[in-house]
């Protein structure tokens, strides 16, 4: 199971869309997925209709001994299940940091997933913070995917970002974590400070930036505003579209192992 | 000395485009402006021009006891001056939730301010988190400023933040802090999608929300580009002339006492 962690602490980039989006064509292409929100504010949740009550979301198991197992639920999607998020869930930047291990004690806690092989893909939302919730996903996973914005504080968001995931590896946290690939979103061809951000990007990350750029849709926020996922709302649709090349594109860079 | 905190938990809904071009537009129309950068990102100081080295950020003041003085830059605008952020803010997250007063901590650190009467304003540009350093924001400030965008997870973090102001409120950490006014952002009238949101947080909330919404505009994301508020770089733009009626309006909201 590789563990994919969606993250960029600059707000509103697009984490959120891609962790719905990129899970649920996925899982309709056949992979098994497991996406697990890690944002208190639990927009990838209410996204996809599984808006979570208090005790639902991993709260209870990363400062607790609640069992893993109790909160994962089963989608609408054949091959997608949810852990969702719920405000409980902002304890943890208090809580955890007063243990001991509390950089690795998401990582502990999915560890037997990894062992039963009953996901494909864990894919992790995560909050815009540089908190513990955020770090705790990079200690955890396999793989980085940078959603960003065609946008100047894009760029030093997304600086930021590569130098947090430099960090991560160098210190020994967790040495093998790669960078998956960044993805630029909202994307709007006729404006040339879009076109220049994108080319910069490119220039300086060449193949790990996805050749696809998600295109700015109205339809994304209106699928959202119906609890559906793109495949659902807009199937033929420019994002929609898109967010599938981009499942096609992922899959293609998994190692056949 | 009015202090305003300009916060939303939901990220990259036009804080720091609030923060930056309130505070020039209020400088230019004769207020004296402190604006307080309190977003370890430092969009907004980078954003103006005024990108800080560790050190010059309210950090030591906060978590020490570097006098506050140090750390007021003033700017190209007369009646301008800035506290900018740096990435050691971050560590306020994790040390001032070790000290007993850690909510009232940049209250008291700005209580000299206010005796002072040196400004007449004091913005705070928050990060979206739920964290330490806006929740101290919320503890500090007179009133509370939300900018919004007008897709439906915005209206979610709109239930929050108006939520999290009423338990500050109500808790007694800060009984005075009132609901400024909600400002939506990025404002595309030809999407119905976006036209239904606006209707329905006005119907919700009425006069507080800003008669005017800024009309979204590459303008916001070039201007930040070249360090420069919409003032000076694209003083006639439709964004830029939206934010001057915001800071008309938000002058004559205020007491004249
Ligand atoms: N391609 C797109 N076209 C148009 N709107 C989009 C697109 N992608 C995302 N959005 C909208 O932009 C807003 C921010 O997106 P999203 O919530 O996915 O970002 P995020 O990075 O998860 O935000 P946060 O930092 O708050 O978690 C949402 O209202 C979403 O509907
Ligand atoms: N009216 C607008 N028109 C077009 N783009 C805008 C507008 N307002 C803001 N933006 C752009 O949207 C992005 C997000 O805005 P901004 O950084 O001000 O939001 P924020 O709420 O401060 O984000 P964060 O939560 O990361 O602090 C920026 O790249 C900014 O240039
Ligand atoms: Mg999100
Ligand atoms: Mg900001």
């Amino acid at each position: 199971m590789k563990i994919i962690a969606i993250a960029n602490q600059k707000g509103g980039v697009g984490k959120t869309t891609t962790a719905i989006n990129l899970s649920t064509c996925l899982a309709v292409a056949g992979a098994r997925v497991l996406l697990l929100d890690l944002d208190p504010q639990g927009n990838a949740s209410s996204g996809l209709g599984h808006r979570a009550a208090e005790g639902q979301s991993l709260y209870s198991v990363l400062t607790g001994d609640d069992p893993l197992e109790g909160k994962i639920q089963t989608t609408r999607f054949e091959n997608l299940s949810i852990i969702p998020a719920q405000m409980e869930l902002a304890g943890c930047e208090v809580e955890l940091v007063r243990s001991a291990n509390h950089l690795v004690r998401l990582r502990e806690v999915l560890e037997p997933l990894k062992r039963e092989r009953r996901f494909d893909y864990l894919l992790i939302d995560c909050p815009p913070s540089l908190g513990i919730l955020m770090t705790s996903a990079l200690a955890a996973a396999d793989g980085l995917l940078i959603p960003m914005q065609c946008e100047y504080f894009g760029l030093e968001g997304l600086a930021r970002i590569v130098d947090i995931h430099d960090q991560i590896a160098t210190s020994g946290i967790n040495p093998s974590v790669t960078l998956e690939g960044i993805l630029m979103t909202m994307y709007d061809g006729r404006t040339s400070h879009c076109r220049a951000v994108v080319e910069e990007v490119r220039r300086a990350f060449a193949d790990l930036v996805y050749p696809i750029n998600i295109p700015r849709s109205i339809a994304v926020a209106e699928s959202q505003s119906f609890e559906k996922a793109l495949l659902e709302y807009d199937p033929h649709g420019k994002a929609s579209q898109a967010y599938k090349q981009i499942a096609e594109i992922f899959l293609s860079r998994q190692d056949p192992t």
